[in-house]
């Protein structure tokens, strides 16, 4: 499944 | 943000200004793996792809840049500025034998099939296991100056502190990173028995680490 939000961790 | 994943990047951070500090001053990168340096840097390259096309925040804009930097500086002082003080004997771990499986299981599991997220994901897999040279070149050494051992104590505690980062949102805010969490697990336990050794030997104030 396509994880929605951009990645927002280092 | 919550404050377990700040605590893991100032401590990433400290790992990274550590090693990048002794080294300079120092002038000699006696001890360290050169290869697991190389693979921070890919693994920081192929994870930041996204610099210039998401922007999240400041905050993160920056830390990216950071350890781009300093990842890349350490590379260059370890095979270029102080290449001569480079153990390159010691540091054997065939690479090869990290980066095929990793490249192929980005393939096999990940959440989109982009070359943009599969980067991201060869990236997470890869950070797992990208100390391995180095822990491999101690083991085979039998020793490491202290302060190499509050680089990896550091280095450990931070993706340890991400664990608890995640269970953390995902209480708060149901988020669940299956393929993060699960890299975070394996990596943490690969530095279980340095952590063990660092508690018992190096805060005992010994000078440095010998291994049994």
């Amino acid at each position: 499944y396509a994880l929605s939000m951009p990645h927002d961790e280092l | 943000m919550n404050v377990f994943r700040l605590l893991g990047d100032v401590s990433h951070l400290v790992a990274i200004i550590i090693l990048f500090l002794k080294i300079f001053r120092s002038k000699s990168c006696a001890g360290i793996s050169g290869k697991s340096q190389v693979l921070f840097a890919l693994v920081f390259t192929t994870r930041y792809l996204d610099l210039f096309t998401s922007f999240i925040s400041i905050y993160n804009t920056v830390m990216k840049v950071v350890f781009l930097v300093l990842s890349y500086a350490t590379v260059y002082l370890i095979y270029l500025r102080f290449r001569s003080s480079y153990d390159s004997e010691s540091d054997t771990f065939r690479v090869e034998f990290l980066l095929v499986p990793v490249a192929g299981l980005s393939f096999l599991e990940n959440y989109d099939f982009t070359p943009i997220e599969i980067l991201w994901t060869f990236s997470i897999y890869l950070e797992s296991v990208a100390i391995l040279p180095q822990l491999f070149m101690i083991t085979k050494t039998g020793e490491a100056e202290s302060i190499t051992t509050h680089y990896l104590f550091f280095l450990g505690l931070y993706r340890a502190l991400y664990l608890a980062n995640w269970v953390w949102r995902y209480h708060t805010e149901g988020f669940f990173d299956q393929i993060a969490v699960v890299s975070g697990v394996v990596q943490t336990i690969f530095y279980c028995d340095f952590f063990y050794l660092y508690v018992t030997k190096v805060l005992k104030g010994n000078s440095k680490l010998t291994l049994p």
